[in-house]
């Protein structure tokens, strides 16, 4: 069965959506079979992977809220063995509708659950959480087996950590007793930046082996990237952006297979 | 009365925050009377102004459902002429509880009216939205006059635009027929980038007059002001981050006063 890790960080803009993508293509790129399931009503995933809208007719709402089995809704992407369940704004009513179900929290993990999915080969499914912790992040960190954080350099960014731990911890005492932390990594990170150093510094203290090695810099590339609807590592192989995410894939498979 | 300026987008990192506490830190040193209202969760205007957590016993929780009227809510900060009301994280569970209430879209125009409130002695009230569509940046949209949208730079953020103003033209058609548009800027802008450009060019041809001309450069002193809670004006006024928004703060101005 595939591992399940929620990529999640209430604060905004701290690069969820730009590690699903170039986190799923690198361990695509070395062979393993990567989903995304893009629970983001913006649906950035979707387009960064070339889903136009006009190819989002079964998204992440069918599988939430219309019973529909995660081989039909996932497309294949741009990226040979990395597919995606994609998103629309549909998804931004679905939290008032989980909340109307009983089974309000366990939605997401019914519709990846084995019972549900049957046979998928899959070796890992990436969640891409929207900048909330709303019930449709809840859903994620109850499915998933652990949280990966990106975590900006930025002072903001540091500040929503603890509420974040908070809620994870909140979640393994209620819902997922086995909900692990897959990692904290570091993004746009610029090393001539005294913020960015502080940052990293403050997160090594505080989280220790949680932060990985792999420190993910900013790089004009990764943000290119997504507007031709590749991952920065097709877009370019030689990029900073791309050789860190390359570097993370192999720390996290690492980690993984200890 | 003050004119309400609700400051939205859904896309998380934009530069609400900054642009909240920056613009509203600029017209405060031109002499306007300013409150911010912190409508999220993370509280980062709050900190960004330098709001201690254990100075929050009152906070935009208690004026949206405790009906606290605004002058006992709103603190002075570091900034002459700039006041705030400050979040914390039970601002997350304001959503599923405002939704249970009947006057759900309504709470926080209630809240800032005039016969609520009675004479406030301010100019502006800018109110900083949480990164998405969620009933509280409903209830923003309900209670201003108009919108102000900080547009990054980027690829992703272009797209979330489209599905924002149909919301404001939704709020506009449903509960606020008064909704106007404040203007679109565009933030952490880098004039060497292509993509940059490519957004400017894009939201210039797609909204015309209503982006402003004023453009925020990227600018690290911009990002480490908050770490000091003070705004990038005081920080570093000398820096290009605080000639762009005294520069924001005359055009929005003017754009008032015609
Ligand atoms: N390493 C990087 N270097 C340069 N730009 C980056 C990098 N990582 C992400 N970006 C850009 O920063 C912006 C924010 O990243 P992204 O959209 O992935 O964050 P997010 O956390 O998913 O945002 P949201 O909270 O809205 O879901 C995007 O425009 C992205 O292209
Ligand atoms: N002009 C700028 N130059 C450099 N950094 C900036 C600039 N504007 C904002 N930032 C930084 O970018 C990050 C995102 O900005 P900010 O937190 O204001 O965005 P936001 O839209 O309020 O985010 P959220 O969606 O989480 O509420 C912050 O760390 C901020 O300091
Ligand atoms: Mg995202
Ligand atoms: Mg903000």
């Amino acid at each position: 069965q595939p591992k399940i890790v929620a990529i999640v960080n209430q604060k905004g803009g701290v690069g969820k959506t730009t590690t699903a993508i170039n986190l799923g293509a690198a361990l695509a790129g070395a062979g393993y079979r990567v989903a995304i399931v893009d629970l983001d009503p913006q649906g950035n995933a979707s387009t960064g992977l070339g889903i136009d809208a006009s190819r989002r007719e079964t998204t992440t709402y069918d599988l939430l809220l219309d019973g529909m089995d995660l081989s039909s809704a996932l497309q294949s992407s741009n990226t040979p063995n990395l597919s995606i369940v994609p998103a629309t704004s549909d998804l931004s009513s679905a939290d008032i509708e989980i909340y109307a179900k009983k089974a309000r929290t366990t939605l997401l993990k019914d519709a990846l659950s084995p019972a549900r999915t049957g046979p998928v080969g899959l070796d890992y499914i990436f969640i891409d959480c929207p900048p909330s912790l709303s019930l449709l992040t809840v859903n994620a960190m109850v499915a998933a087996h652990s949280v990966l954080v990106p975590l900006q350099s930025e002072f903001f960014a540091l500040e929503g950590l603890s509420q974040l731990m908070l809620t994870v911890r909140e979640v393994r005492q209620t819902a997922n007793p086995d909900l692990g932390i897959e990692g904290i990594v570091l993004t746009m990170f610029d090393g001539r930046n005294r913020l960015a150093q502080g940052v990293l510094a403050d997160a090594k203290e505080t989280l220790g082996e949680l932060v990985f090695d792999t420190v993910i810099p900013r790089n004009v590339r990764v943000s290119e990237a997504p507007s031709y609807a590749q991952s920065v590592l097709e877009y370019d192989p030689a990029s900073k952006g791309s050789i860190a995410y390359a570097a993370l894939a192999k720390e996290f498979v690492a980690r993984n297979h200890l």
